[in-house]
């Protein structure tokens, strides 16, 4: 699994 | 964006406007946490200073936690200050950004500025209610709508945790980093949550047993 890409999470 | 997100995020908003019409309607701030308070402008301005676009609704959202929680420091420090009393606030915030700093030089997606800043801030969200549930536990009750204020904090994070799983499943990525603060930051609030569920929630004063 990866990370998200960007931190689009509040 | 999915629903869990979307309605921790409502959750998230709900608070804060629970908040401040707690500060509002008693024209006080008696029983709110400065120092959580404060360890929030710090989560936020840490986490949001970067600038990266996602959409309108995410800098919408952005700037208006940024901008609420300065403004919730105004009111417990200027406008309200007198009925805020320091003496029962007396969590050492020093023990929690101390380590805090650390874990985010430690775990990061990369070693710039941003990221460890932003690292910093997830880890520092996880416990910066702290002080506020400190203080609860110290004068070992709290007005309704204060615990209303907290509900709605811990329902915020509560609801990330299956828009992660729904994440993992739709897009197959896991933020390791946001869903251990994650689960630390809502276990938190777990006894928190039984008092609300057992009392409040039955139209009792939210009082902890001796």
């Amino acid at each position: 699994v990866n990370p998200p890409k960007s931190h689009d999470e509040l | 964006m999915n629903l869990f997100r979307l309605f921790g995020d409502l959750s998230h908003l709900a608070s804060i406007f629970i908040l401040l019409h707690k500060i509002y309607t008693t024209r006080s701030c008696r029983g709110i946490s400065f120092k959580t308070q404060a360890l929030y402008v710090a989560v936020f301005v840490s986490r949001y200073i970067d600038f990266t676009y996602i959409s309108v609704y995410n800098t919408l959202m952005k700037l208006f936690f940024i901008g609420s929680s300065c403004y919730i420091l105004y009111l417990m420090r200027i406008k309200y200050r007198p009925t805020h009393d320091p003496s029962i606030d007396t969590f050492r915030v020093e023990y929690l950004v101390g380590p805090c700093v650390l874990l985010g030089l430690i775990f990061n997606y990369q070693f710039t500025v941003i990221e460890v800043l932003w690292s910093f801030s997830i880890f520092l969200e996880s416990v910066a209610i702290l002080p506020q549930l400190f203080m609860l536990q110290r004068t070992g009750e709290a007005e309704t709508i204060t615990t209303h204020y907290l509900a709605a904090l811990g329902a915020y994070r509560a609801l990330y945790i299956p828009n992660w799983i729904y994440r993992y499943f739709t897009e197959g990525t896991v933020d390791p980093i946001a869903v251990t603060a994650g689960l630390v930051q809502t276990g938190l609030y777990l006894d928190f949550f039984y008092v609300y569920f057992t009392k409040v929630m039955q139209g009792q004063k939210f009082e902890l047993p001796a």
